[in-house]
């Protein structure tokens, strides 16, 4: 169980370093850390971020996009090792700008060769990238419904958002 | 393995019977606030088992049940479906596709369903075992499970890294 | 000074009904309980959200956005009884969809008669509603500039985004 | 009572001599992931007396100081100043322009001045009393806050209450 766990450590550190360098840049840096190598098995795991020219920065003083940035690529770093047929992100585009809105984007269109993914989100830049909307909406008081959308709509959406309020 | 239809009716703010077929790879979900768009991916969390009512941000799991508006009662049960594809047999069964079902009547009776036999829980859960799938995945990310992974909270990083490994 | 905080919290009650009214609808409704007044001084205060049509609702079953917009709601009721000389915004109108990002920015119009508005957004339709914005950048690796951005520029943002990253 | 103007040195990433005008009601900062922007409302909160580092996203409170990136070496301290415009009287100071200014020595000396005068902390605090500004006033949001106003954390409703009322 030891060299299993060792193993995949191991696996999930290089692609947390490759998944993290396309979301930040090349000169950026990362490294996950077994605190008690001693005990892989029971031993906390510590995420150190480096973005380039700035010091080697403890999670807590990332800005709230650079917090979502990190955690997307361990995320990523572990559906690499073991791919899921299906990822979902619930507005985990909200707090990112639009260049990283955009490499988001790419990397989800990267892997969506493996698998499928379903995003909620109320970003116009990140709803472009997408192959369908199904568009959510009250069909009475307190009653949902849904209908696929073409983004056209969505994109003027002053017409979509008049139907719903 | 393909995600291919999700069916629900009297869960959440779902009243009436809704289907929503994953024909395609990137799915997006977009509608205005309060619209149910966050309890479609409740109701996909709650059909792979998911036995927490704060993991669906609920107080106790009846809740789960459509609780009526003025103009239609409150629903008598919950039902969730969800359909793979399964020609590769990635799921250990003879079936090119599979169902699995769970339903709650406000009895407080549930139960669980494999292509429309009755079954347990530990079924569907023993059906996604090494699939990466489950009710608490690494491959289902809401914006505020950004901090918990980053901060570790309920050593969250160790368990996820486990289910990849 | 039992009457004095009685009648603020009558004072603050009404206010936040008028501001939910605005934010949600003319339909919706909310409240503020004082869970023990026969000790105003040391009791808990609760909100209730009633939007139309719906059931009477705990806060924990809103939306992202329902709940943003409560928020804010309680926070111009108490800005209604003193208002402070300024209010900040951090990403605020991040969870919250077009229809509700016109209300906020209407909202913020209306009191900046009073007080002035510190905004932070990513949000291209709350940044059309600021008299002026500030751009901060990285003037070299790790250290931070800010000048004065016309909204034009960063309206087709490819220019602007460009130049940081 | 208006904001006039904001002056950063040495404080978080602002390593660089920055002043911001804010000459109009309502003012948008963007700018990409990263680049300083909730710094700048850190700096408003900590000129204004703030003496928890977890309030400023920090291990301790040493670390506002600039802390050096590969071509500029650490500051020796971080000093921020904020100016109003009193004509009005109401800061209760005979001048017509109130400036205060806080500095932090690597040395963990920390001053505060009301217009260039030292002065202590207290003095600062008793000057805003009754204005609705603070260093945790309700008139300063960012989002991750939503949810502990809501949820009440410490009794953080009760507090705002009593700072309205
Ligand atoms: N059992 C139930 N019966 C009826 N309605 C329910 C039930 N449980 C939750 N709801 C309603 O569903 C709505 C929330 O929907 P949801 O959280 O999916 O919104 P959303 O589309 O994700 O919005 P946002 O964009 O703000 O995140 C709430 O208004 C809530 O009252
Ligand atoms: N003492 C310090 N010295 C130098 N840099 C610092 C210091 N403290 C924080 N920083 C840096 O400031 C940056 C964070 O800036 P900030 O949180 O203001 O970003 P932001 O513009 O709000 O971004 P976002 O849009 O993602 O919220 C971090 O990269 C952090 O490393
Ligand atoms: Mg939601
Ligand atoms: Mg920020």
């Amino acid at each position: 169980a030891r060299e299993k766990f060792m193993e995949s450590f191991y696996l999930i550190r290089d692609n947390f370093k490759d998944v993290f360098r396309s979301l930040f840049s090349n000169e950026d840096d990362c490294d996950l850390i077994l605190l008690d190598a001693e005990d892989p098995l029971d031993s906390k795991i510590e995420i150190v971020a480096k973005p380039k020219g700035k010091k080697p920065k403890v999670l807590s003083q990332l800005s709230g996009g650079e917090k979502t940035l990190t955690a997307i690529a361990l995320l990523f770093s572990l559906y690499l090792l073991k791919p899921a047929p299906f990822c979902i992100f619930d507005e985990v585009d909200a707090p990112l700008d639009d260049v990283n809105i955009h490499k988001f984007s790419k990397l989800i269109k990267r892997f969506s060769k493996d698998s499928q993914f379903i995003i909620v989100t109320h970003n116009k830049s990140t709803m472009a990238g997408m192959d369908t909307l199904y568009g959510v909406y009250m069909q009475e008081q307190g009653i949902s419904g849904i209908s696929q959308v073409d983004f056209r709509d969505y994109e003027h959406n002053e017409t979509y958002q008049n139907v719903n309020v | 393995m393909k995600l291919k239809s999700l069916h629900i009716k009297g869960f959440k703010s779902f009243a009436n019977d809704t289907k929503i077929h994953f024909r395609e790879p990137i799915i997006g979900i977009v509608g205005p606030n309060g619209s149910g768009k966050s309890n479609i991916i409740d109701s996909i969390r709650w059909v792979l088992g998911e036995q927490k009512s704060k993991g669906l941000r609920l107080d106790k799991m009846l809740d789960v049940i459509f609780n009526g508006t003025k103009s239609k009662k409150k629903a008598g049960m919950a039902q969730v479906s969800m359909t793979f594809e399964n020609s590769k047999k990635l799921i250990p069964l003879e079936y090119d596709e599979v169902k699995v079902s769970r339903i709650l009547y406000n009895t407080n009776e549930s139960e669980y369903r494999i292509n429309d036999v009755p079954c347990r829980l530990k079924d569907i859960r023993d059906l996604f075992l090494n699939t990466g799938i489950g009710s608490n995945s690494y491959a289902i990310i809401e914006l505020g499970m950004v901090d918990d992974i980053l901060l570790d909270k309920d050593h969250s990083r160790r368990r996820m890294f486990e289910q990849a490994a």
